[in-house]
């Protein structure tokens, strides 16, 4: 049997509102450690990597390792049927090929229970192995956000370029071309509005926007995003879920040939 | 030309 309790739904709402639009189908992990999901986009360019450990749910139960294949459109549908304010409860039996998604209002006075179906999904678990980036930004996930929206009206490519005086976004198209810099900013008021940026070595990668845009429908998660670089290496852009886990990104670099 | 790499370049499979 497989039972978590979420007192606060909406971060399981915002979660798949995150990663629908990458990945249609995704097997759902469940053990001890917590829920977790590995899945590639279809063209296997990108890789959502999601985690909410165990001990951040009200109530986890998890009598042996299970995996639950599901349609992410058909569950964010069902996620959807939730308050923002409910209490949203996930269980499975043994043995069965169907998931349950209850939804409780804060005071109790309206309980609704949706149940899907599962899919046996056949999908490819890649090891990722722990790296050292060149590069660490972290920032504030709306301004990154709002520099892939702007970026993508100029091109269909951001070159991110980590220097010592900061981080460059540029792109370039029919229209012309962009570059928006950032500079390390440690002094604000509020420790969400930082950005830091930590380098050890100079590191200049091109990605499709196309999917940093995807990627960032995870901003209302977190304040704050950290996108990891090294040459050579995807990408990594990594958004914390309310210290039960993260999501994160992998993008393959473009490469010139 | 920009070539589009896949994951599979970086990560192994099982």
């Amino acid at each position: 049997m497989f039972e978590l309790r979420l007192v606060q739904g909406s971060l399981l709402k915002k979660v798949l509102e995150s990663i629908k639009d990458l990945v249609n189908d995704a097997n759902f992990d469940c053990s001890s450690t917590g829920f977790s999901l590995q899945a590639m986009d279809s063209s296997h360019v990108a890789l959502v990597a999601l985690l909410l450990r165990s001990e951040g749910f009200e109530h986890y139960r998890c009598d042996r390792n299970l995996t639950m294949g599901m349609n992410l459109a058909n569950m964010a549908k069902m996620l959807k049927c939730a308050g923002n304010d409910d209490i949203i409860t996930i269980k499975a039996d043994d043995g069965t090929d169907t998931v349950t998604f209850m939804f409780e209002s804060p005071s109790q006075d309206k309980i609704s229970d949706f149940e899907m179906k599962l899919m046996d999904i056949d999908s490819e678990h890649l090891g990722i192995p722990e790296a050292e980036y060149e590069a660490i930004i972290r920032m504030p996930s709306a301004e990154f956000a709002r520099i892939c929206r702007d970026l993508s009206s100029i091109g269909d490519t951001v070159v991110i370029s980590v220097t010592k005086e900061g981080v460059r976004f540029s792109a370039r198209g029919d229209i012309g071309a962009a570059n928006i810099v950032c500079r390390q900013n440690a002094t604000v008021d509020k420790p969400e509005d930082a950005t830091i940026i930590e380098m050890q070595e100079p590191v200049t990668l091109t990605f499709a926007l196309r999917y940093m845009n995807s990627f960032t429908k995870a901003t209302p998660l977190a304040e704050q995003v950290t996108i990891s670089m090294s040459s050579d290496l995807p990408v990594v852009v990594e958004y914390k879920v309310a210290g039960m886990g993260y999501i994160r990104y992998y993008l393959a670099p473009k490469i010139e040939e | 030309l920009w070539l589009q790499r896949i994951l599979v370049l970086y990560f192994s499979l099982p």
